[in-house]
């Protein structure tokens, strides 16, 4: 299974409909302070099935909706989607009959999340083993956050062993 | 679980000897499971020397030697278990230009050997220089992020406007 | 004792709103103490917003947005109560060229204005370039530190070569 | 008062008697990773007073004694020296005769520190207190470690408030 495309829409900073091609190899990302590189990392943890607000950097999970610029007013719905390439038919069974998944996370101010495969609403946990069989997901020590390298080396043996068993 | 944990473990602490003198260019580090009767329980110890250096307590290490030997540690569970998936969030900003250069050299190597996808975001020159492509990500419009593709030509001029 | 944290409060909150605007190139930003009865139990909220945003939670500002805020409230704290010296150890690792920038000319106002001496150690060039002078720390003996004086010629070479 | 030069010997990684000379204005620090430059910054705090090993990076205060490298033998003594300019005067009583001030602070493997105020042996304490009237010492905020950049802003407000408490 492969990474093609993922598409944000009122997510954080990003409030117009945006697309990063995930192409093969090595694939750059730069630009000034506080212009929104962390917060694409943070979209793709999100659609992925990611519980905590804390981990999205804010107060609650709502924190993550267009909260509004001098010139825009706040949204009050933000919507990511990853774009996958299951010709290789290592999707769990219940999504495996299909070339390619979308998956949609959506969440509405004080309504929550919902999410949808292929445009079929599916439960969270659903979306969360579809990406933890592809040794992936909202927690993977592949996904490494802005800061997140200095502290693996002083963390206390016990929390190291967790990145053991990812590898198991 | 307990057979698997230690198999990957053993695993694990071979990719991790190997990428730690990769990353290093010499010196030696190596992975124990802390003594418990259930590997389930144990922790993960690490015990690195950079090259000409005494093995020692990991906390005395420098800034960019934790880096890297973490960078070595999150390879080598990737190795034996890889993600579809590598981002790496400014991963590179503790480095110096020596270790910026075996840092790309290594991710290059991965990136070509499997099918992994890698995003890495960062402000190094040297790196940027070395992605199969690159996007750049404004706020022309103050507080909304957009997304463009650039070359290296316009990478560079967008780390100097800001 | 709570007259002189209040009075200490006024004046770091007033150089703080001077320093972050410098520093950010506009926006604004301001400290609060916590409501509590007294004033040694109180907690300090820093509110914030970088130029052409709106206000809101500090977690949710980037790495670098962060680190310049970090700066501004260190700096105010400073000015109320200079220090005869004072070290920066990579505070500009996460700053994008542009922040580079405004960082070191800040830094070169307190240092002018002053009598603190002030110790710098940086991995970038542009920083390196606005010094006084130079020392560069070198292991040409495996695990043993030696300081030279160097100039920025030779800093440049000390960066390549690692 | 004035810093005028740093000397170090057996402290950590400067294991030979090196000095820094802290001139007026900006002076830069550079070098390869894990050269010693951050150990610099430790041995200054190191001489005004610290207490804490966690604090140097080390489990324990004998962790800053030279441990040896593949050619060198460890050593059992670490010295670190920071000379003062007092010509205006600012000094504590018990200190405020003189122009110059040289303060040494001296470990020895499993004995413990000693510190001397030109050559006279003097009390921790004695030697905390006269940095921390000139509105420096081990705890200023005005030292900056590596990294800590980051964590000011997301500390505990009531964490924050001890920076405050620097100014009053
Ligand atoms: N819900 C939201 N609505 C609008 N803007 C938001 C929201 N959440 C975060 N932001 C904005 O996103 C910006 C931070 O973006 P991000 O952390 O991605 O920056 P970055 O490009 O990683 O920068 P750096 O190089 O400093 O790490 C903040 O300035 C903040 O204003
Ligand atoms: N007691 C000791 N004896 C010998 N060497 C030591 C001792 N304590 C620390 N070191 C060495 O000092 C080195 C770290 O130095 P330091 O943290 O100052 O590097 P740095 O120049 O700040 O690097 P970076 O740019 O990565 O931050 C370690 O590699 C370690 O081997
Ligand atoms: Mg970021
Ligand atoms: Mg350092």
């Amino acid at each position: 299974m492969q990474f093609n495309r993922l598409r944000l829409k009122g997510f954080k900073s990003f409030v117009d409909p945006t697309e990063l091609v995930v192409e093969r190899g090595m694939t750059g990302i730069v630009g000034p302070n506080g212009c929104g590189k962390s917060n694409l990392v943070e979209a793709l943890r999100w659609v992925m099935g990611e519980t905590s607000a804390k981990r999205m950097r804010g107060g609650e999970m709502d924190d993550v909706i267009f909260a509004g610029s001098q010139r825009r007013p706040a949204h009050n719905i933000a919507e990511v989607a990853v774009h996958l390439d299951n010709t290789d038919r290592t999707a769990p069974a219940q999504f495996n009959d299909l070339d390619e998944l979308d998956i949609v996370r959506r969440i509405e101010r004080d309504k929550g999340s919902t999410y949808r495969v292929n445009g079929r609403e599916t439960r969270a946990r659903d979306v969360q083993l579809l990406f933890a069989d592809q040794a992936t997901g909202a927690g993977s020590t592949a996904l490494v956050s802005q800061g997140r390298i200095g502290t693996i080396i002083n963390a206390k043996p016990s929390d190291r062993r967790t990145i053991l068993e990812e590898a198991a | 679980g307990r057979e698997r944990l230690l198999a990957a473990f053993e695993q694990v602490n071979g990719h991790f000897t190997d990428l730690f003198t990769r990353l290093f260019g010499g010196g030696q580090a190596q992975l124990s499971l802390t003594q418990t009767d259930d590997p389930l329980e144990a922790g993960l110890e690490i015990y690195a020397s950079p090259p000409g250096k005494k093995l020692q307590v990991m906390s005395l290490l420098s800034g960019g030697e934790q880096a890297l030997t973490a960078l070595a540690l999150l390879f080598a569970v990737f190795l034996v278990n890889p993600a579809p998936i590598c981002v790496l969030d400014e991963v590179d900003a503790p480095l110096d230009d020596a270790n910026v250069d075996r840092f790309c050299t290594l991710v290059e190597e991965l990136a070509r050997s499997g099918k992994t996808r890698f995003l890495v975001i960062t402000h190094h020159r040297m790196t940027m220089a070395r992605m199969d492509r690159l996007f750049g990500v404004t706020m022309s419009e103050r507080g909304v992020s957009q997304l463009v593709s650039v070359d290296l030509q316009a990478a560079e001029e967008l780390r100097e406007s800001a």
